[in-house]
């Protein structure tokens, strides 16, 4: 069988992970690998954009990255 | 690669950069 998608992205996954602690974009990438999630680079990018755009994160200065990070 | 990676990351900070 074709390997499928393990991962998804969505605004829901990326939610948890800002909410377990603060990341960088950089950080979330790795999460959503492209060959975990079967999207492409660009799709990746853009839609990591939007679901940050509309989650609106707090953001701090850690070690002179910003990184993302949300509260419950 | 790490090196598109990097792309990616830039990439998105470029989206994130223009709205925030």
């Amino acid at each position: 069988t074709p390997s499928s998608s393990d991962v998804q992205l969505t605004e829901e996954a990326v939610r948890r992970y800002l909410i377990r602690k603060p990341m960088t974009t950089k950080d979330l990438l790795k999460k959503f690998q492209t060959k975990r999630t079967g999207l492409s680079s660009e799709q990746t990018v853009n839609v990591l954009a939007q679901i940050l755009k509309r989650l609106n994160p707090e953001r701090k200065n850690v070690n002179d990255k910003m990184h993302f990070y949300l509260t419950e | 690669s790490s090196s598109e990676a990097d792309e990616m990351a830039a990439a998105l900070d470029l989206e994130l950069n223009d709205f925030m």
